[in-house]
């Protein structure tokens, strides 16, 4: 599904050069469940990023569903990604004039989905998250932790076949952030999406099949859940 | 050093009251050192924020100092807190355009102390928190975890005499927060700065003395440490 080639993402703009990913090769495969855990710093979010075709790589090359993505022209991208996957950005990145109901509806308008059908499943997925009572504050009036569940219902919002999910639960409580995880764990289990996500407590991470670990940008290790 | 008498705040925007406090009393003493826990949508950023002077409360009284602060108009508010108060907010507020050094420079600049010897204590900090090689880079340019660094720098520019911190180490792993804890004791301890931080990580709250917890906008719980 998912599929990254000798990537690096180098920045060099303020005089001296980082390395955000540094040769970076990994496959993901359909129905997989993953984890990416690393020091501050150490390239997860770019990584992310640049497997859900929100960044383009200084070098190497990435693959969606085998398609080389370079090839793909700038403003097709979008079409392109929204249709296969969902987003829950380290900073939410919500809306803050939109209220928390119409936040979640966005991603699937863009996609030109039925309004009425939105509606209801946004409700029921703000509901499933457990902040339905919150639906028409606007983004600006919501707490952190009800900002993140927003974000994770928006997510779910367009039946996507891969989740990117960068610290999903960074925001929550142990309880809170256990019942996400099942959440993400049945729409994989129930549903075969594909999911990657980013965490840096290293007990959530075992929440996936597969755990990568990376340092400097580049990948440390790549194991299996301990049973 | 802070006083919270019978605080209450309520919003009524979307048709339905939400209390986010309800008749609050809460006394902080200098060189004290609280957490405060409880679910998302609590009230724990609503409380940090009143006690800060950052948003004024429905009703009741905030004595900041013994002086009871709803005296102080409004232009003023900013300069008295300015001169007291470090703030370390739960979604970092760091402005995009401007570099890491510059801030952690700005509470200083506004306060209107010394641009060479405000810069020289600003790399010193940004260096006590682990990311002096991003002093250059712009705010939009840092990961989730380096931002969060660059606030908590920030916080401390001017010497406060209270720190409020809302999360303070939401976005690192278990080794820099440990490292910032460290920091915010060592402040607390050495230098008698008072501290009230949020957290909903149940072992990192009993980094203070006292644990407040607070559960729909009331003080839940007040208790000491576990030995
Ligand atoms: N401007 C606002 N208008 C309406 N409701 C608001 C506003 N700001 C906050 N609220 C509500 O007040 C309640 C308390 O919010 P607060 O941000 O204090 O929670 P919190 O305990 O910090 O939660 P979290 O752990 O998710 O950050 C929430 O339910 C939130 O929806
Ligand atoms: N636009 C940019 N320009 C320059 N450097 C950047 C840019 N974006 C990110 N970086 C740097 O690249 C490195 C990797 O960033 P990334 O956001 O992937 O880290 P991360 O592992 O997600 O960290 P965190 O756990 O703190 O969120 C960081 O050191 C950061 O400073
Ligand atoms: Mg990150
Ligand atoms: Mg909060």
């Amino acid at each position: 599904v998912l599929q990254l080639k000798n990537v690096s993402k180098i920045y060099s703009e303020y005089g001296q050069t980082v390395n955000a990913l540094d040769k970076v090769s990994i496959d993901i495969d359909k129905r997989d469940f993953v984890s990416i855990i690393g020091p501050s710093g150490s390239g997860k979010s770019t990584m992310l990023h640049t497997m859900g075709l929100l960044d383009r790589p200084s070098s190497g090359t990435v693959f969606v569903d085998g398609q080389d993505t370079s090839q793909i022209r700038g403003k097709d991208v979008a079409q392109f990604r929204g249709a296969k996957m969902g987003f829950v950005f380290q900073g939410y990145n919500l809306i803050p004039r939109l209220t928390a109901l119409q936040n979640v509806m966005l991603p699937a308008m863009l996609q030109r989905k039925d309004a009425d059908i939105t509606e209801k499943k946004a409700l029921s997925l703000l509901k499933e998250v457990g902040i339905e009572q919150r639906a028409d504050h606007k983004g600006v009036h919501l707490s952190g932790g009800e900002q993140q569940r927003v974000a994770i219902a928006r997510a779910l919002i367009n039946d996507p076949a891969v989740i990117l999910a960068d610290e999903p639960t960074g925001a929550l409580d142990s309880k809170a952030s256990a019942h996400i995880m099942d959440i993400l764990k049945n729409v994989n289990r129930a549903k075969g999406v594909t999911i990657a996500f980013v965490t840096h407590d290293n007990q959530q991470a075992e929440y996936a099949d597969r755990i990568i670990t990376i340092k400097d940008g580049k990948i440390f290790s790549d194991r299996c859940r301990k049973e």
